[in-house]
């Protein structure tokens, strides 16, 4: 199989690593079905809020907060863990407000 | 840095649970099972007022089952590895209960160098914090951490965990309690004697105190029922009575033979030939431990004792039962003379509205119902099974076919005709084989996209690709203020999405993805003139 460059594996983990942060309330699902159309021509406060997901996932599990995907915030992916959302859907509605 | 609570907590503190007796580990003996999952509610028993009695329901508080990938709630596993279990907060129907994934290696005793398994009893003790009402706690080390950290051998109950769950349902009561004895009159009055026995046939001394945790919860209160005195040996001064202003009755009441012993100490060492017999105290509501005698080749258990009442919890399961067999009518002005009704589907068809209730239709366009109306189904798609009672949804898709659903089947008419290849299974549409029917079906003009309901889920669907799309099913609660186990949905010509369930129907705000009211409105009024 021909193996994948650098900027595929990237926007690969990068993909993987949106799944998990929304599937553990990370990054906000309360409207996912209206969410391709808030995201038009607003694609940069969609990537600050990828970066402060990622940021509060490394803060919750207790590794350096860096804002980035690093190893060790995909090692911390990668562990055993609850299938319970770490932040429940009411901070995400305390937190627009 | 600190514990969770979600919110919800439950309203009783004895709480009932269970292992399902259809979701059983593949792989686990479920004897052994259910010892380790009272092991971890044990946890949490001894540090608040919680009580847990294991009792042999589908309706226990607490309903431990495991299972693989898709498992009829919106969270589905997957497979060995990450994540490992989930539970429900408290409340109604799901609510409390814990789900494992039956694809990991479960261990009951692990060792510390089992780096490949997991502990269930670690996994649990968690699970059930989230059945209490806790959420994941940031602190690393305190059981509501979410990511799995094992369990050492001398556990104890990390402070944070502890913290959280007083919170909401308060520390364990101490029962001891003093007795007061106002007026005392010994059972048996002992010998005086000038000889004294050996130190060997002196007997223990038995508490005065009632005391709970002395295994003799009801013991009557009855002086003259309470175990004669010993003397104690050595003398200890008041030792027993702190908390009572009476004289010690002994001192007053007996005269013991007195022996001085070299160290000045006083002895009191009297002669009972025997003990008297300790009266045996009734519990008759005391309950039996059905894990002590039960055996282990025995399951499920068929010889539990009933369990007690408990309010009973109200609304929907998960799995929704087949509708019973619907009384065929015999004609149309047979309908029953009435508003009161519900209806299997509606949907709006080349601009007009058709509802669908048993094995008739209404048509109802710009100018009010057509006529000729109702009309059964199966005269207008004559396609459909001729022993058709109802439909479960109907839907008219964006290249203008209509779609309708009847239990696990779709058939798919281009205006009256079958479309060839039709009826298909609803797994060709990435549906799960579980799955017995739909509830409703609708295209949502916000997005474009198809939406497909049932009981507690609604899937995605691309019409372009022919199949449900990835990351679902999903949990209606997302559709805020809409129940579930819907009858339909459809988008009105005001561009408005109404749900309808039951009686009466909602009209949804796509925007806040809530119900306009939260009260229903009746449909019949409404949508038929009635």
């Amino acid at each position: 199989a021909p193996t994948r460059s650098r900027a595929t594996r990237t926007a690969h983990h990068e993909r993987s690593a949106r799944g998990y942060l929304e599937t553990f309330g990370y990054l906000s699902k309360s409207r996912p079905e209206v969410g391709n159309l808030i995201m038009d021509g607003n694609e940069q406060s969609y990537e600050d809020d990828f970066r402060i997901a990622i940021k509060t996932l490394q803060e919750f599990g207790g590794i350096p907060v860096t804002g980035e995907l690093d190893a060790a915030t995909r090692n911390l992916m990668k562990q055993k863990r609850c299938g319970r959302p770490d932040r429940e859907e009411q901070d995400h509605e305390n937190r627009r407000s | 840095k600190r514990f969770a609570v979600q919110g919800a907590k439950w309203k009783h503190t004895n709480l009932t649970w269970s292992l399902s007796s259809t979701r059983r580990p593949s792989l686990l003996d479920p004897y052994e099972t259910r010892s380790v999952l009272a092991r971890a509610l044990d946890v949490w028993e001894q540090a608040s007022r919680l009580t847990f009695t294991e009792v042999n329901s589908e309706e226990a508080d607490i309903l431990v089952s495991f299972a693989k990938r898709y498992h009829d709630d919106a969270y589905p596993f997957d497979g060995r590895g990450t994540i490992l279990a989930h539970a429900f907060f408290p409340g109604v129907d799901r609510g409390g209960d814990a789900h494992f994934d039956d694809d990991e290696l479960w261990l009951l005793e692990p060792k510390d160098d089992d780096e490949e398994g997991t502990s269930l009893f670690a996994v649990a003790v968690h699970e059930f914090g989230h059945s209490l009402g806790l959420s994941h706690s940031s602190v690393k080390g305190a059981l509501m951490y979410p990511w799995y950290q094992g369990i050492q051998s001398n556990f104890v109950l990390p402070e944070d965990d502890r913290n959280g769950i007083q919170q909401m349902y308060g520390p364990k009561l101490n029962n001891k309690k003093w007795a007061r004895i106002p007026s005392y009159k010994p059972v048996q009055t002992p010998p005086t004697t000038t000889t004294t026995t050996t130190t060997t046939t002196t007997t223990r001394r038995p508490y005065i105190h009632h005391n709970r945790h002395h295994g003799v919860p009801n013991m009557p209160r009855d002086p003259s029922r309470n175990p004669v005195y010993y003397p104690r040996r050595p003398y200890y001064p008041d030792r027993h009575y702190h908390n009572t202003t009476e004289d010690h009755p002994r001192r007053t009441n007996y005269n013991y033979p007195r022996i001085e012993t070299t160290t000045h100490a006083i002895t009191y060492r009297p002669r009972y030939p025997y003990k008297p017999e300790y009266p045996s105290y009734p519990r008759p509501n005391y309950p039996v431990d059905p894990r002590q005698d039960y055996p282990k080749q025995d399951y499920p258990r068929s010889d539990y004792p009933k369990r007690p009442y408990y309010p009973e919890k109200t609304t929907t399961t998960t799995q929704r039962p087949t509708p019973p067999q619907r009384p065929t009518p015999t004609s149309p002005s047979d309908k029953p003379n009435t508003c009161d009704t519900n209806y299997d589907a509606v949907a709006l068809i080349r601009g007009e509205l058709f509802i669908f209730k048993d094995r008739y239709h209404w048509r109802i366009g710009a100018h009010g119902r057509y006529p000729g109306y109702p009309m059964e189904i199966t005269r207008m798609w004559s396609s459909l099974p001729k022993n058709l009672t109802h439909v479960d949804a109907v839907y008219e898709r964006p290249d203008k076919h209509i779609a309708i659903f009847i239990g696990k089947e779709l058939y798919l008419f281009n205006s009256q005709y079958l479309l060839p290849g039709y009826p298909k299974p609803l797994t060709k549409l990435g549906l799960p084989e579980t799955l017995e029917k739909l509830d409703a079906a609708m295209v949502w003009s916000l997005n474009g996209k198809t939406y497909f309901y049932s009981g507690t889920m609604y899937w995605k669907y691309d019409e372009d690709e022919g199949k449900v799309e990835l990351d679902y099913p999903r949990n209606m609660a997302m559709w805020k203020g809409v129940g579930y186990n819907i009858d339909s949905v459809f988008q009105w010509k005001d561009g408005n999405t109404y749900f309808f369930k039951g009686k009466g129907y909602w009209k949804f705000n796509d925007l806040q993805m809530r119900v306009e009211h939260e009260q229903q409105l009746p449909s019949a009024p409404f949508w038929m003139g009635c």
